[in-house]
């Protein structure tokens, strides 16, 4: 080999770099250009398959394609997630935290959850650790009394929860900045607010209040053309169906008699003491007028968010940040990725993906949204005052891939949320008073 | 879990040249109290009008 090695006479030439650098430019140029490609052909199939949805012979079957899976772009870690069953997931997982614990092993397991994300196990109302007999129990703790005071200053709005300040800040042009620059519109978030004044010449759609008589229905092409109706009814809809609440996820054709009055009542009525207070409150400022009104001096105000990340060890009640009614609920049965700040940061529009429910309603300025958006440990929403509504279950889904079938048939866009009101809570108000501080709800596990 | 908060509520207003000059230089209106990342209790004030 040393030979041959030294033998061999050695020549050099230029190897042509520019040949290669060419190969690889046109390469790449090919790859990207297949990408492309196919990704246009993915979208006009799923444009195909809407159209054909919408004249309701959608392919095999007659049938509507179902609605399109939510596939958000973003990192490989982003990608796995989108193609796993999140919300069988969190229900396994929530099934699997009601499963009892041996009353010996209750206190070990608990401290050892408590020491693991750092629950502060002497705020815990009960000193007794063996009184909760399972995990989603003790996640959904209550505290002693007097561990959170409530700041003193009667104009400061409150946190709703123990947990991190992720984002805050002012929303221009209706877009509200998620984490690092991203952003996401506020229609995404919270549903488009119906059209006050008919833009196109097409009245707002006609609302109907939630209660027994005039339970809610499909709108007729007549009503939607009588808008007189849109002034003297409440807001049920964004694409003319209306829902009575016991109903509100069976999809509007079976929506007749419904026992809405009795059961909203008994599950909405404010304690008189809310109510006064909060109509004292109110009445100090601008927040006499409905949430979808424009504020009568549009620079006065401004429109505010804040983001609030509540972490696996902390108190996942959530309490009224300020005196304020809430008019309507929209619940959006999404998906349940983590809402973990990792994700937030690195998926667009996360908080317009997860299932949530949307509390709109009005405070002494104005507008005010209360927006709880469940993750996939946490996919359950309690809403305290609204004993029909149902968060991550298959009925919600059920309804909402109905009521995306109704709205293609029809031809129109699927709002994406099913929706109610709570205008009989309190007459006087037009919705549910909640007091400064009040409990509203809370995230359970599963 | 997460919770979001959309809410209306009075712009300051531009303080003249001759008040002084604190706040960012806005009189009244929303005043934000906290910090991005900050840990916060149920309670606690988020800001003030």
């Amino acid at each position: 080999l040393r030979t041959a090695l030294r033998k061999t006479k050695v020549v050099w030439y230029p190897i042509p770099v520019g040949l290669g650098i060419g190969f690889l430019g046109f390469a790449q140029l090919y790859r990207v250009r297949q990408r492309e490609k196919a990704r246009q052909e993915e979208q006009e199939e799923d444009d195909r398959a809407v159209s054909a949805g919408a004249n309701g012979d959608g392919g095999e079957g007659g049938r509507p394609k179902r609605r399109k899976r939510i596939r958000p772009t973003g990192p490989w870690q982003v990608q796995v997630m989108s193609t796993l069953p999140l919300k069988a997931v969190s229900r396994i997982w929530g099934r699997f935290n009601e499963l009892e614990i041996p009353y010996y092993l209750r206190v070990p397991g608990f401290k050892l959850y408590s020491w693991i994300f750092g629950v502060n196990l002497s705020e815990v109302a009960e000193n007794d650790l063996h009184v909760y007999p399972n995990l989603a129990s003790f996640f959904y703790r209550t505290l002693k009394p007097g561990v959170r005071p409530l700041a003193s200053n009667p104009n400061a709005l409150l946190s709703p929860a123990d947990g991190r300040i992720l984002q805050y800040g002012t929303i221009e042009r209706g877009e509200v900045e998620q984490v690092k620059g991203m952003t996401y519109s506020l229609d995404a978030l919270l549903g488009t607010a119906p059209p006050t004044s008919s833009a196109n010449g097409v009245p707002p759609p006609k609302m109907v209040p939630v209660d027994g008589e005039s339970s809610g229905r499909a709108q007729t092409p007549s009503e939607a053309a009588d808008p007189k109706s849109a002034e003297d009814s409440e807001f049920a809809n964004v694409n003319g169906i209306s829902y009575t609440l016991p109903n509100l996820f069976s999809g509007p054709e079976s929506q007749h008699g419904a026992p809405a009055a009795s059961s909203m009542d008994a599950s909405t009525t404010p304690k008189s003491a809310s109510e006064a207070e909060v109509r004292a409150d109110l009445a100090l400022g601008d927040g006499s007028r409905p949430w979808y009104a424009p504020a009568k001096e549009k620079s006065q105000t401004a429109l505010f968010y804040v983001v609030v990340y509540l972490a696996p060890g902390d108190y996942h009640r959530f309490h009224s940040p300020t005196s304020w009614v809430v008019e309507k609920r929209r619940h959006f049965a999404g998906e349940l990725y983590s809402v973990s700040p990792y994700l937030q940061r690195t998926l667009p529009g996360l908080f317009t993906l997860n299932e949530r429910v949307v509390l709109l309603g009005r405070w002494r300025w104005g507008f005010f949204s209360f927006t709880p958006v469940g993750a996939t440990n946490v996919g359950s929403i309690k809403i305290n005052f609204d004993s029909e509504l149902r968060t991550n279950s298959l009925t919600t889904d059920t309804a909402a891939d109905r009521a995306a079938e109704q709205a293609a048939e029809r031809g129109e866009p699927y709002s994406g949320y099913a929706e109610a009101t709570y205008q009989q809570a309190s007459r006087i108000l037009g919705g549910h008073a909640l007091r400064r501080g009040e409990e509203m709800g809370g995230f359970q596990l599963g | 879990s997460s919770i979001v908060l959309v809410f209306e509520a009075p712009k300051g207003r531009r303080k003249s040249f001759d008040e002084r000059w604190e706040d960012g230089g806005v009189q009244g209106g929303w005043r934000w109290g906290v910090e991005k990342g900050q840990r916060i209790k149920y309670g606690e004030a988020i800001g003030w009008v």
